[in-house]
């Protein structure tokens, strides 16, 4: 799965998730990615959230849309990001990552998978990683 | 407001043969989306651009490169959000589109509808002046030993699942 979180410089909020699901699974089989408040959720108003992982879990969670509902409570979009990870995790025993952008560009990462690939650019540097507390930077080219 | 893009690709086991590939791959894509606003482009033109760098890439599980299901085909999905009105353009069960996500790009811009899936959502992609590729164009090796791994070990796939102390996943 591969995901990517906008904020414009309007303050527009924008996600996009595409995947080819799990391999070996059923014909027909649907995932999380296409189900709005699952894989993929962004509102002007709070943040926006792309999440990967365990598609069955992620739906039957809510996953995208349960950042968003906690941030909009007032929790930070990194510390929404990771409670509603691990909360998914805990009660269905199967793992995902998210990315997270508030409406003011605070971000979000986090997986409870072994790794996750993910980037950000901020002043003049991408930031990224793939392994749980790593992150590398490069400048921007 | 300073723009800003973050991007993912993917979360699992990821083997380590795969990881140079994927960092490559993931700043690739966020440069894509980020040059996209840099020139005044709006949210949904950057993150499309990201997605459309990464499913283009046999590295992501999405578009080429995508995992194979049992009968040994890529059957994708793709959705997208737009903050601004809360609109939406998803899509499901297509094959035979190496960018699924500038189709449900065309759901939510030309379509009174969200969710499009299955025959219906390549009806639609070819009305919108989508082309189809061959459908063994998006077909990774990585992607058929994957499927090969599963059917002889019942592993779910190590691009989606980790299959390394997750406690009964898969």
């Amino acid at each position: 799965t591969v995901g990517a979180v906008a904020v414009d410089a309007n303050g527009h909020v924008a996600v996009a998730t595409s995947t080819g699901g799990m391999s070996g699974k059923a014909v027909g089989r649907i995932g999380d990615t296409p189900q709005i408040g699952s894989g993929t959720y962004a509102d002007d108003n709070i943040a926006g959230v792309s999440t990967t992982g365990h598609g069955e879990s992620i739906l039957k969670y809510c996953l995208a849309h349960s950042i968003v509902k906690l941030i909009e409570s007032g929790v930070d979009a990194n510390t929404a990001t990771k409670k509603s990870v691990l909360g998914m995790t805990k009660r269905l025993n199967n793992t995902a990552g998210a990315i997270t952008l508030s409406k003011n560009g605070d971000v979000g990462v986090y997986f409870s998978s072994n790794r996750m690939s993910w980037a950000y650019v901020r002043d003049g540097k991408i930031y990224y990683g793939i392994e749980h507390d790593q992150v590398l930077e490069d400048a921007y080219p | 407001m300073k723009p800003i893009i973050i991007v993912h690709g993917g979360a699992g086991d990821i083997p380590d043969s795969r990881v140079t590939g994927k960092l490559t791959g993931t700043k690739a894509a966020v440069i894509a989306g980020h040059d996209v606003l840099l020139k005044g482009g709006s949210a949904l033109d950057a993150v499309e651009a990201a997605v459309v760098s990464m499913e283009k890439d046999e590295n992501f599980n999405a578009g080429y490169g995508s995992v194979l299901n049992l009968d040994g085909e890529v059957e994708m999905e793709a959705s997208i959000m737009d903050g601004a009105r809360l609109d939406v353009g998803a899509v499901t069960l297509i094959k035979d589109f190496l960018h699924p996500i500038s189709i449900a790009r065309k759901v939510l811009s030309d379509s009174p509808h969200s969710l499009l899936g299955g025959e219906g959502a390549k009806r639609f992609a070819l009305q919108k002046g989508f082309e189809t590729i061959p459908p063994e164009s998006l077909i990774s090796q990585n992607a058929k030993d994957a499927l090969q791994k599963f059917l002889k070990h019942g592993e779910f796939g190590r691009t989606e699942i980790g299959i390394k102390d997750e406690g009964g996943v898969g």
